[in-house]
């Protein structure tokens, strides 16, 4: 094995929310502007680099 | 590294020296903006390649838990962590799982989907160089992220869905896939000596359980890897025993099964795979 590399192997996070509104309920997190979840990413240390979404969810594919 | 957004769930997993549960205070803040609540957490990981790289929350899974226990709210009472080992000192995996009053409930109701999270290690050489760029090859790393998607055959994993990929320079290689309600994911180090593809996507207890047989076979042998792991997460089902029938053809030997439960998420199966020249 080398000394030192790319550490390879991921942490993953899995969230799940509810709510009362209705209105939230169809869209929830994926009104959340792109300015804030880049925030988040910051303190991760991550960015993004390419994105794509379809009716039901948003994917973004991260550097690092 | 990738980040997928739905109405009430997140998941966000990233390599490297990421701090990624650093991210959850803010997740939390930013969907209670939102109107909405934490209801579980699901955190998993293999075992480092370079423990000692780790920056802190990650320095060790018992800092992790640490961690998780102080940022999460008081209403995720149901708590577990557990190390799932197998015969190889190198992998085992991580699980930490938390969540409220409902979601303990709601185990009476299994979820249909399950998740099935592989990672491969000690990659075919040939095979990890297809994802190294060529020097000036006059690609931005969105075109050479496709090129690589096609040439590798990542691309046939499953033609149906969109691909969202990307290469970086020099080397390594990210890819989401997107088709209805479900996604599946690579990330790729291909350097020698820590050699490193993930693959990750979702399922339903409905679908022809040959179909994920088809695609696991499909993503490991894009990597020809020499260990494979598999982590089957689900709540009412046993995908889990698909997995074998996809990897052992590939010439590959299981060498180990373990099982635990947690609240919320389900049982998690974490089997492990070599090839027999081992």
């Amino acid at each position: 094995m080398a000394v030192s590399g790319f550490e390879g192997f991921e942490k993953r996070l899995e969230l799940h929310f509810f709510g009362d509104d209705p209105v939230i309920g169809n869209m929830g997190l994926r009104l959340l502007d792109f300015e804030s979840l880049e925030k988040v990413l910051h303190a991760v240390q991550c960015t993004v680099v390419s994105a794509v979404g379809n009716h039901y969810f948003d994917s973004y594919v991260l550097s690092e | 590294s990738s980040l997928f957004v739905y109405p009430t769930k997140i998941i966000i997993k990233t390599c490297g020296t990421t701090q990624l549960l650093k991210s959850i205070r803010p997740l939390i803040q930013l969907a209670c903006t939102m109107g909405l609540m934490i209801c579980s957490c699901r955190y998993t990981r293999g075992n480092f390649i370079f423990p000692k790289a780790q920056p802190y929350p990650h320095t060790s899974f018992k800092e992790e838990i640490i961690f998780l226990e102080n940022n999460l709210p008081n209403n995720l009472y149901y708590r577990k962590a557990s190390v799932l080992p197998s015969k190889l000192s190198s992998h085992s995996w991580h699980v930490f799982s938390a969540c409220d009053e409902s979601h303990i409930l709601m185990q009476n109701m299994p979820d249909e989907l399950y998740t099935i999270e592989v990672c491969m290690t000690e990659l075919d050489r040939v095979l990890a160089g297809k994802f190294f760029r060529r020097p000036n090859d006059g690609k931005n790393g969105d075109s050479a992220g496709m090129e690589m998607t096609e040439i590798t055959g990542i691309g046939d994993i499953n033609p149906d869905a969109l691909i969202c990929d990307f290469a970086f320079d020099p080397c390594g290689y990210s890819m989401n896939s997107i088709l209805g309600d479900r996604y599946s994911t690579i990330h790729v180090t291909p350097e020698d000596g820590f050699s490193y593809a993930s693959f990750e996507c979702v399922g339903s207890i409905y679908d022809d359980p040959n179909d994920i047989v088809e695609v696991l076979k499909k993503a490991v042998q894009v990597f020809r890897p020499g260990t494979v792991s598999v982590s089957t997460t689900y709540t009412d089902h046993e995908v889990w025993k698909c997995v074998a029938k996809a990897i052992e053809p590939l010439g590959m030997k299981f060498r180990s099964c373990t099982m635990d439960e947690f609240p919320a998420t389900g049982s998690v199966v974490f089997q492990t795979f070599t090839t027999r020249r081992k």
